[in-house]
């Protein structure tokens, strides 16, 4: 369902080159749960980003479901980023002045369906990432890693075909992430595609197969 | 060196009462290097925001230096941190708009030291930790766990009598945590006060004593 070829990325700040990834290939079948490791600075966000349509590459081949994705403007990669993906930011970006269940429920305003109904399937995604009792509260109402889960249910929430999570139990102490990761396998029996940056090793043991991205390549996949 | 007796703290939300702390008695000696651990919306940084005077309580004592902390305005709060203590934010806080250098030499700007020996300082702190190469960099050209070891350079810079760190570690792969933890274990062996959450066993085994937050109120404390 993913697949890159030969991946460049090069960052130029000021007069400075910064090549990031240097030759990237890459294949992940539908329905595949991987996560991806590396030292700090290695390159994975900036990969997940190349990957979740947010950033382009200078050279190499990126297919998502076969079809080329190539420099696009803001609007296509939108359109496509809303029908088929799902992201957890590093960062998380919830939005500050929206409660918990309205930034959980965002994905579903481009799908057409009832304030009423968005809002019924936004609290279900939140008690399913145990955080229900903190619908009403805003981002800054919430701890670093209730933040984390209520980014995790916002890039669960439209069934996408693939979910990008970037470090999403980075903030979670081990029984929160171990919930977390019960989730994710429970929605990746359903076939839902996943690729998971992370640095805890428990973790990426759970999923199907682990990749290392060092000096800008891929090292091993196990 | 830092002293809580029995310590309440309740968020307002609407007209919902959150009691967050309930009872925290906690005595933290200087020179010691402590971490606390607790479950994701314990009240840990809620605590660590308290013991920073970055936030007030509603019962009980809080004693930094044998000097009582109550209410306190903005300005008398600011000065005494800036005096005494280093912290490191769960999410960075760094200048969107100053570079990695600038941020780091940023509390140095109010010890009257000359901006030529700011900007040396801050290059040897971030060297310190593995920066110096990024010390041009801005906060957005900065991966996760680079912004966090900027801002763990920040906390240190200025020689606080005690360094408040939480989750240092959250957004570092195991071999820049250890780093991360070395040099934290250099600064304590100088007298400096450690006061770390950590969601990590390995980290808070490296720590002098651990004491998990649960409920409210101080469980354990190995
Ligand atoms: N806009 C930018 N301009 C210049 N350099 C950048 C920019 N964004 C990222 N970088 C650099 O690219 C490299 C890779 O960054 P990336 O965020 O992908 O790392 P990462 O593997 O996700 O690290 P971490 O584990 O710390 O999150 C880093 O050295 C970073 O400094
Ligand atoms: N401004 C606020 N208003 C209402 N409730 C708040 C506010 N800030 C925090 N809380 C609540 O207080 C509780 C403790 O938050 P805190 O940030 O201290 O937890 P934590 O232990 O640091 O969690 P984590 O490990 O996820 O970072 C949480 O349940 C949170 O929702
Ligand atoms: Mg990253
Ligand atoms: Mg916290």
């Amino acid at each position: 369902i993913l697949s890159l070829k030969n991946v460049y990325k090069t960052y130029l700040q000021g007069k400075n080159h910064i090549p990031v990834l240097r030759g990237i290939t890459l294949t992940v079948r539908a329905g595949e749960m991987v996560s991806i490791m590396g030292s700090s600075g290695s390159g994975k966000s900036t990969l997940l980003n190349i990957i979740g349509l947010l950033d382009d590459y200078d050279q190499g081949e990126y297919l998502l479901n076969g079809t080329l994705m190539g420099k696009m403007n803001e609007s296509k990669a939108a359109r496509l980023r809303n029908r088929h993906l799902g992201f957890v930011f590093q960062s998380f970006h919830l939005i500050g002045f929206k409660t918990a269940l309205e930034n959980v429920a965002l994905p579903l305003f481009f799908q057409k369906i009832s304030r009423k109904k968005r809002n019924q399937k936004a609290m279900e995604y939140l008690d399913r990432l145990g955080m229900a009792q903190w619908a009403n509260h805003l981002p800054n109402e919430l701890s670093g890693g209730q933040k984390q889960r209520v980014a995790i249910a916002r890039a669960m929430i439209a069934d996408p075909s693939v979910i990008l999570a970037d470090e999403p139990t980075g903030a979670l102490d081990s029984t929160t992430s171990l919930e977390v990761m019960k989730v994710f396998k429970e929605i990746n029996a359903q076939g839902i595609t996943l690729v998971v940056i992370t640095h805890e090793r428990d973790i990426a043991a759970m999923t199907d197969r682990i990749v290392f991205l060092q000096d800008g390549v891929i090292q091993t996949d196990e």
